[in-house]
């Protein structure tokens, strides 16, 4: 079992700095044990934007953060791929140019885990497979309508 | 294995029966503020067991009935049905799974696999046994996306238990 | 002081009903008052958006969340306006349909009180006087570049 | 009355002088993520007299100061001036007031009005004597817009007092 612990750790660890990297375009990130005993050892998240001199998780900026989670999260699903993955609307504070990057991850995800996202954003419709429109065209009543396949080979 | 599809009466905001039929790959639900997105994200989770109405925005879980709109009263129960499909390469009956939560607007609870009446304790672990770990490795909230940073040490290794 | 906070409640209460009403384009919602004493009472919010039958803030959506905060604030400015006024990225959870109502409360509360927004998106820049751009051309550091006027009048 | 500048050096992302020139009406603040708008927030809250390192993001105040980027030292102190305009019919100069707060990397801290010492006390009554009740009234952060409606009913009046 501490076996397994660590070389988990070790390897999700491995997949975070490289992925923070990739999405940040450089800067470093790492994830911290705060023990030895795997028993209750916790977790603490490290990260330096490209640039910046201190990696104080507090101090990033919102975007900045949901970048930090949706590394960790890529590099949690690289090593063990849950079945399926629900976000809902995390790419929330995210600009253009990352809600990009995070489409990026996304995909790749997905080829082994069912991916279930809900957006507002176009950028992120356009990777999906398939879209689902929600509606309450009678007020109070939700409702299904049209299903659109493949919008990206479009 | 993968959800097939998600089936729900009179269950929030989904009081007529709905039927949402997923697909492999990246599924995208849209649609204007309110009209009901985060409620199907409700029902994934309870359908699988969750037991925290607070994570579901409610104070209790007849919240989850269909409370009435427009000329359309509150409904007696709420159901939801979610079918998964265990083996990848074979895609027949035998491999599909049925998993049914209801509650009645008194409180009463169902809980079925395959038909079959269940306790919630006998879902939860069905689940558990097909991949599906803590929530906080498959769920990941409206407006919550940094709980993973606001989380104690101690909360967060959660996570690299369940990837090892 | 009691005469005024009851005074000051009820004009604001007012106003609340009306906002929200106008911005959900129906339903309804007030605010109650927690006791009959002044000096304890607190503040209850309640609001039904039209066709439902339930005024549970919590079972609210997220945008429906923010559109009931805005339409207080609004109240709340009509009735004493601030000097300035400070909102960082408030329209995340809004569609663009419920930004344009948004922008439309904004210039109202703008015409006596100062406002500074801080936002991603492009309708809510649309409703600006004046447009400020922060940079880091020199990762870590940040710059302020460009200012635009009444981008509205384009 | 409405704010007519505001300067920052050396405080968080911005190690340079800067200054921000702000209008009547609507001012709007944009950028790409992680480039210092909700520090200016930080930076406005920070020069009228707020003393919650928490509401800013950081541990403690020593955190307002620049600690360095590619090829830049941080700084030795933070500075931020706003510059307000008292009223609305004459914008001449003795209309117009001078607030600067700094704080050294030691944490050692300065007020100043119209370049006179004086006390933080001083300052925050300044501007609650020119209409800036809570900070609640005025301040709305990323992510936290619907703070008000997780306040307690009690804490929640306060808006209904600064109304008053
Ligand atoms: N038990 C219930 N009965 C009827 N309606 C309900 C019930 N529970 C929640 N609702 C309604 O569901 C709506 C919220 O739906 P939901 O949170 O799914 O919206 P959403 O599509 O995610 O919107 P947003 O884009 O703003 O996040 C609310 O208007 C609420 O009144
Ligand atoms: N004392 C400091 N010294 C140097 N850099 C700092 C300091 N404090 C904060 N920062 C940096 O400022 C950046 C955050 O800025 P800010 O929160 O203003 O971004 P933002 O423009 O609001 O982004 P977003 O659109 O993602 O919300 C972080 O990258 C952080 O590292
Ligand atoms: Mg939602
Ligand atoms: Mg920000």
């Amino acid at each position: 079992i501490t076996k397994r612990f660590f070389a988990a750790f070790k390897a999700v660890n491995k997949v975070f700095r490289q992925t923070f990297k990739r999405v940040f375009g450089g800067g470093s990130a790492r994830l911290v044990l705060t023990s030895e005993d795997p028993t209750e050892a916790g977790i603490e998240i490290e990260a330096k934007p490209p640039g910046k001199k201190h990696s104080n998780i507090n101090l990033l900026s919102g975007g900045e953060r949901t970048l930090v989670v949706i590394s960790l999260l890529y590099a949690l699903y690289s090593i063990h791929p849950a079945p399926f993955l629900v976000l809902d609307e995390i790419d929330a504070a995210l600009d253009e140019i990352n809600i990009l990057r995070f489409t990026e991850l996304l995909k790749s995800i997905s080829e082994k885990t069912q991916v279930i996202v809900i957006t507002h954003k176009k950028v992120t419709m356009e990777a999906a497979d398939v879209l689902y429109g929600v509606t309450m065209e009678i007020p109070g009543i939700s409702k299904v309508v049209g299903v659109s396949f493949a919008l990206s080979e479009v | 294995m993968h959800i097939k599809s998600l089936q729900l009466k009179g269950f929030k905001s989904f009081a007529d029966e709905t039927e949402i039929r997923f697909s492999k790959g990246i599924n995208c639900i849209v649609g204007p503020n309110g009209c009901g997105k985060s409620n199907v994200v409700d029902a994934l989770k309870w359908v699988t067991g969750d037991t925290s109405s607070r994570g579901m925005r409610a104070t209790n879980m007849k919240d989850m009935v269909f409370k009435g709109a427009m000329g359309k009263r509150a409904a007696r129960t709420s159901e939801v049905s979610i079918t998964i499909s265990r083996d990848e390469l074979l895609p027949i009956k035998e491999n599909e799974i049925t998993v049914t939560r209801r509650i009645k607007s008194n409180g009463d609870s169902e809980f079925l696999i395959n038909d079959r009446k269940v306790r919630l304790k006998d879902i939860q672990e069905l689940f558990l046994s097909i991949g599906l770990g803590h929530k906080d490795y498959v769920f990941f909230e409206q407006g919550q996306i940094d709980r993973v940073l606001r989380l104690k040490p101690e909360e967060r290794r959660v996570l690299i238990d369940d990837a090892a």
